[in-house]
């Protein structure tokens, strides 16, 4: 057919990407002055290489794909498929869960990201200063990530170089686990830039309870609930009056007192007919 | 959180 010769193109172009040698998607721009999106082989400082999604236009580009936090079932309480809190049941007696957010463990391929959790030897191995989070409906193709997403942002302040330079690191020195401290005791919050949607839309994304409770505009990290549980990461958003972080934070350790358990902890907790205005 | 949320998968990126 006629689209053989410009597929044929098209996939040598792709081959010749397994060329590059380069620790992320940053270097290919920096080394090869690659500008498009997509799928590149990288390698980490043992020489292992994986193959991930690198975004080369959201500010000037150079983001690389490194973990994909996906709910699989939001009515499961740390059960299979739960994999960035526990897959072991809520339980105090394990306070770290599957322990993801600190370990070198991986899992999944960067074309099912939408589809199930993922995590790539990026995550520990890159050297990075800025986060870029898209929140992309489930199943989305790889092709239409950027237009599908119903939120974009990244971060300018280089934080990372403060925290040993990327998210494995931060976590050893702020633990996703149960226990560890009180609200008070969160890591960092960091302004961050919206290249799809703003501070309303952000805060709109949430229930009403949430909203009276968070400022939009940030990323905040290791945020501690009321009842002492752990989440990673609050997505576009910093804990500022109360602390009912399990409606708005995603991932977690192992154990939540309210059995709140899950990779998206307690985002419905109304959806059953409970109290209102969480979800 | 809204469903649009929830159905949603986070992918984080670093650069």
């Amino acid at each position: 057919s006629l689209n053989l010769g410009t597929n044929f193109e098209h996939l040598e172009k792709l081959r010749n990407r397994s060329t590059y040698v380069a620790r992320s998607c940053k270097e290919i721009i920096d080394r090869y002055n690659e500008h498009e999106d997509g799928l590149y082989f990288l390698t980490t400082a043992n020489g292992m290489v994986y193959q991930t999604f690198c975004d080369m236009t959201t500010a000037g580009g150079g983001w690389t794909l490194v973990a994909s936090v996906h709910e699989n079932s939001i009515y499961g309480r740390c059960t299979v498929g739960d994999r960035w809190s526990s897959q072991q049941g809520n339980n105090a007696n394990l306070p770290d869960g599957d322990g993801n957010w600190s370990n070198r463990n991986t899992f999944g391929a960067a074309e099912g990201a939408t589809s199930d959790d993922f995590k790539n030897p990026g995550y520990y191995d890159i050297m990075a200063e800025d986060i870029s989070v898209w929140h992309v409906p489930n199943n989305v193709p790889l092709e239409h990530w950027n237009l599908a997403a119903i939120l974009r942002y990244h971060t300018e302040t280089h934080f990372l170089r403060l925290y040993g330079g990327n998210l494995f690191q931060m976590f050893m020195q702020y633990p996703v686990r149960y226990n560890v401290g009180s609200p008070g005791n969160r890591g960092p919050a960091i302004p961050i830039v919206y290249d799809h949607g703003d501070k309303e839309s952000t805060k709109n994304l949430y229930g009403p309870n949430p909203r009276g409770e968070f400022e939009p505009g940030f990323i905040t990290f290791r945020a501690i609930n009321n009842e002492r549980a752990a989440m990673a990461i609050c997505s576009g958003v910093k804990p500022v009056r109360a602390y009912n972080t399990e409606h708005y934070c995603i991932g977690g350790g192992g154990y939540f007192l309210t059995d709140q358990c899950g990779d998206f902890p307690s985002f419905d907790w109304d959806r059953l007919g409970r109290e209102q205005g969480w979800s | 959180a809204s469903k649009e949320m929830t159905e949603a998968a986070v992918l984080l990126f670093y650069r």
